[in-house]
């Protein structure tokens, strides 16, 4: 089945 | 001291209405280069964008970078006290815990203010890198809209694909399936009429509708609206405001772990 990812885990912080 | 001044108040009451319902307080950011908000809804799953840059405001006064933290449900209901028509000046002290947003009729001979408690709001602000998408969608806000809509009522995700034919959405549900293509389609009378698309490389993703279906609250702002999408990357969903800026939502893909 598909996840659905945290849209922060494809950015970084700052 | 932070003064804003925006003839066309209902640009800020319809950006309210796009943004609280999938993000409940969020920190305004007021620097000389406009208004700016960034923030994720509760689940973290999407990101909202907004900038208002300051040549859109007859007068733009912010002396010092400045973070104010509003309730958005409470802000859209001041909003909402504002006409159609109304000139809206937003005001805040250095050091106060208020805000104050002032509401003038156009032939100013109603002038209202309402003042709004500010909050401390701890957020964390995510550097979003500009980037070359493979895909991009130029299409009518209202066509987005009614599939969004349509979709969710057979499935819970949709999987967008581009394609050199089209763009497909596609979804499926316990009643069935559903795919909806729309065509290149630029021979049209109107600009905003057109669905155009720019395809570097095919795109195939999924997303959760509950989320589209949230972002297409701000319709009422552009009569167009564009869909970028890399593999593997969040699809951004940009509406325009006017030439002054932006609405951009960002949305993670269902992938398979």
């Amino acid at each position: 089945a598909k996840q659905q990812r945290s849209i922060a885990s494809f950015f970084s912080p700052g | 001291m932070l003064e804003l001044r925006l003839v066309q108040g209902s640009l800020l009451k319809k950006v309210l209405e796009a943004i609280k319902d999938l993000v409940n307080e969020a920190n305004f950011d007021c620097s000389s280069t406009g208004f700016s908000l960034q923030a994720m809804d509760s689940s973290h799953v999407a990101l909202v964008a907004l900038m208002l840059r300051s040549e859109g405001f007859e007068h733009y006064r912010c002396d010092r970078t400045i973070s104010i933290g509003m309730n958005l449900t409470n802000m859209a209901k001041m909003l909402k006290c504002a006409g159609n028509d109304d000139i809206i000046t937003i005001k805040a002290d250095d050091g106060s815990d208020t805000v104050t947003f002032m509401f003038e009729s156009p032939s100013q001979d109603k002038i209202s203010d309402f003042e709004m408690k500010l909050m401390e709001i701890d957020s964390e602000h995510l550097g979003i890198p500009d980037t070359e998408y493979q895909s991009s969608i130029k299409m009518p806000s209202q066509e987005f809209l009614r599939i969004c809509k349509d979709l969710s009522s057979i499935g819970d995700t949709v999987m967008i694909s581009v394609t050199k034919d089209g763009v497909k959405f596609t979804t499926s549900g316990d009643i069935g399936t559903a795919n909806i293509v729309c065509r290149q389609n630029t021979s049209v009378d109107e600009p905003e009429n057109a669905t155009e698309i720019k395809m570097q490389e095919p795109v195939s993703l999924t997303f959760a509708l509950r989320y589209l279906n949230s972002f297409t609250k701000a319709t009422p702002l552009a009569n167009i609206v564009t869909l970028s999408m890399s593999a593997d990357l969040p699809i951004v969903v940009e509406y325009k405001i006017g030439d002054m800026g932006y609405v951009r939502y960002y949305l993670a893909p269902k992938i398979e772990e």
